[in-house]
């Protein structure tokens, strides 16, 4: 299914997303 | 609470001007702080803004983060 896929895709990009900015913010208190 | 503050410590860093919401450019400029590509950060607009409608509010910004922590199907923070 293409649409499961895509979903699945997004699902990824938006998990490097969320932990990009997480790690972006490490350190500050 | 943490979470709550999380998001919305994410949702000022991608809404650099303070409007109260995100539109497609704010979130392209992130690829500047973020290693992430414009297309990339695109796609993560496009899943985010529900409604389709161009504006990214902070419900919909939260309920997508509330997914990404908890899984999808939780009530947003």
């Amino acid at each position: 299914d293409p649409n499961m896929k895509g979903a699945a895709a997004n699902e990824g990009v938006l998990a490097n997303f969320f932990n990009s900015l997480l790690s972006k913010k490490t350190g500050v208190p | 609470s943490t979470v709550l503050e999380k998001t919305q410590e994410f949702f000022q860093i991608c809404d650099i001007e303070s409007k109260g919401f995100i539109t497609r450019r704010d979130m392209q400029r992130l690829h500047r702080e973020l290693p992430l590509s414009g297309e990339e950060l695109e796609n993560v607009f496009d899943t985010l803004d529900t409604d389709g409608n161009g504006y990214l509010t902070f419900d919909e910004f939260s309920s997508g983060f509330s997914e990404f922590m908890f899984g999808p199907g939780v009530p947003s923070v």
